[in-house]
């Protein structure tokens, strides 16, 4: 809870904010942690017995990673259920009381699998001595042992034919690691959920189809992902917006993509050319008046370029180009600072000079390390 | 690093320590800009908050404050949308500073590859950081040298390897990053004295263990433009 109103023990209560919950809250909390989601329980209370205090901390422990690794080796049948016991304890809601798993879980566990991490060099997690669990035989404290409907595997996992558990990652990765090669079976896409990328064999997650984000060979989960009318433009999300408020300097794409390479200059001394601003979906040149060296350090800053820029004023080519193929600068325009370059402009202005802005800029100086110093033996 | 060597002051000036209160130093970031960071976007697991985190540049020895120190806070942290924890994916991000650094000897930026520039196989390339040195954590910053591997045969040590991702070290591990380096600078020397950032620390086998294999590392290359693109939108589009 954020409120300081839940204090102490009631601050993970998720209704700690109605009144009679500040004290006597519940101290059970819904298991989170996606590998431990099969379990016989559903809710858990922290700390655990691996000292996290949080299921974040546990998620993104060191155990939350080595015991689903250990549990590929098959060294014992309920690793993963003590893995969970002990990861994400159960929670008794009617005692809001925490069970531990029995001590005969624990050694089984530890005399199974501690001599597998030793071969790669590693050991049992510390904080699992069995000693603290309670012994079923002989203590009347209540405590979990493992039925005959407790999943083996855990939802991270992948079960192959013959039982044995290997992480989802590696199902169809070309590579069997099953004994039995069921983890390379069924494996086109859509037997398990995915979309084929057209071409060539790879499966996407539907989630990935024009995401924007290119997944398949030349991007084609990419293509044909909106139906954008004769006067709008498409955004990299493949969102709709239109022309004319393309590159105006306000975002209107969701990922701004509205608003992304709109001013070119060249970046290298061989090609000297003029800047230009690319707004709805047109090609405009830069008119020279009123021009000052900052707004070059401005256009070439805004490109990532914040090295040492050279700004050319060229004359109109009349023949080339249309007085409404330029821009001009807005007045006042200093007072738009940290604004994108291109918003300073505005269409439609005569241009007294009758000339236009071209710039070179360059990247700024990095990536050197000061000389070594000279010191005299 | 494992197998590395104690670095000399001012040797990778765009080397910074990413901290957390109470823990201190958490993980590696390299500076690319004047206010502009890259490190790995799992460093955040669990502290995704921008106020608990500080950045520090020009140190040496982390226990030693050294003449040269700048501390910066974090004005914002911009984890790659599609980072994916399962097989840490896109593990990259970028933190804006809440001012800009001051360049100086021992703070620089180091450059970021052009567009579809790659790192070739078999070249050999350094990383740095204050991670593991497999027997305990060093208070002076490690170099180590490491070689750049293919894909294809990274791949016949690790399963989940993706194009967003670039190996390096050695068959044998013994020159390797290991737990705290991660975020930190993977840099090859390009034209005469110049250095390029290609890989941050990501992740790898177990590094203080027999465990074999390489390193791998988040392929800069392949978020150039994603990283121009959220410094110009961070710079001049929201506001």
């Amino acid at each position: 809870c954020v409120l300081p109103a839940c204090p102490g023990p009631c601050a993970n209560d998720p209704n700690c904010e109605i009144p009679q919950n500040k004290t006597n809250c519940s101290q059970c909390e819904p298991i989170t942690l996606e590998l431990c989601m099969n379990l016989p329980y559903n809710y858990t209370h922290f700390p655990n017995y691996l000292g996290h205090r949080t299921q974040k901390e546990a998620s993104i422990s060191w155990e939350s990673s080595l015991f689903p690794a250990l549990v590929q080796t098959n060294c014992y049948k309920y690793l993963m259920y003590f893995a969970c016991t002990i990861l994400v304890p159960k929670c008794e809601l009617e005692t809001n009381q925490r069970i531990p798993p029995c001590r005969s879980l624990c050694e089984h566990s530890k005399e199974r699998c501690e001599s597998v991490l030793g071969i790669v060099g590693l050991q049992w997690p510390e904080d699992t001595e069995c000693s603290q669990f309670p012994d079923e035989k002989s203590d009347n404290q209540t405590c979990l042992m493992p039925d005959q409907y407790v999943e083996e595997c855990s939802p991270s996992h992948f079960k192959c034919l013959s039982g044995r558990c290997i992480l989802a990652s590696r199902r169809c990765d070309g590579e069997a690691d099953c004994e039995d090669d069921s983890d390379e079976a069924n494996c086109d896409c859509t037997e398990r959920g995915l979309w084929q990328c057209p071409g060539n064999k790879m499966c996407i997650k539907h989630s990935m189809i024009c995401d924007g984000f290119p997944d398949c060979i030349d991007e084609l989960e990419e293509k044909n992902c909106s139906s954008c009318t004769q006067d709008e433009l498409e955004c990299a999300n493949h969102e709709c917006v239109s022309g004319d408020r393309w590159c105006d300097g306000r975002v209107d794409c969701t990922d701004s993509s509205d608003e992304w390479n709109c001013v070119t200059a060249s970046n290298n001394i061989s090609s000297l050319m003029s800047l230009v601003i690319h707004r709805a979906a047109s090609d405009y040149q830069v008119c020279a008046d009123e021009w000052e060296e900052d707004l070059s350090q401005w256009v070439c800053r805004q490109m990532g370029l914040g090295g040492p820029s050279m700004t050319v004023v060229t004359p109109i080519n009349s023949q080339h180009s249309e007085p409404n193929d330029l821009l001009h600068l807005k007045p006042k325009w200093r007072m738009h600072n940290g604004s994108a370059f291109h918003e300073l402009l505005l269409p439609g202005h005569s241009c007294e000079s009758k000339s236009k802005i071209s710039l070179l800029c360059t990247k700024e100086d990095c990536g050197r390390r000061p000389a070594a110093r000279m010191s005299k033996r | 690093i494992l197998g590395g060597r104690t670095s000399r002051p001012g040797r990778w000036p765009w080397q910074c320590s990413l901290q957390s209160d109470p823990s201190g130093h958490i993980c590696g970031c390299v500076l690319i800009g004047k206010k502009w960071v890259l490190t790995v976007a799992h460093c955040f697991e669990g502290r995704e908050n921008a106020a608990v985190w500080k950045v520090v540049f020009g140190i040496n020895n982390l226990d030693h404050p050294s003449d040269f120190m700048q501390t910066r806070l974090v004005k914002t942290i911009i984890l790659h949308p599609r980072y994916n924890r399962a097989v840490v994916d896109y593990d990259i991000s970028i933190v804006e500073l809440n001012e800009n650094i001051e360049e100086t000897s021992y703070v620089r930026p180091v450059c970021l590859p052009s567009k579809g520039q790659l790192v070739e196989p078999d070249t050999y390339c350094y990383i740095t950081g204050w991670g593991h040195m497999g027997n305990k954590m060093p208070f002076k910053l490690q170099e180590g040298e490491v070689r750049i591997i293919s894909l294809e045969h990274c791949r016949t040590y690790f399963d989940t390897i993706t194009s967003r991702m670039l190996c390096a070290g050695y068959e044998s591990g013994t020159v390797d990053s290991c737990m705290g380096d991660s975020g930190g600078p993977l840099v090859c020397e390009q034209s005469k004295g110049q250095w390029t950032l290609y890989g941050l620390t990501s992740w790898g086998s177990v590094c203080f263990s027999k465990v074999l294999g390489p390193g791998v590392y988040s392929n800069v290359s392949h978020f150039v433009d994603w990283i121009e693109r959220q410094i110009y939108i961070h710079s001049f589009l929201i506001n």
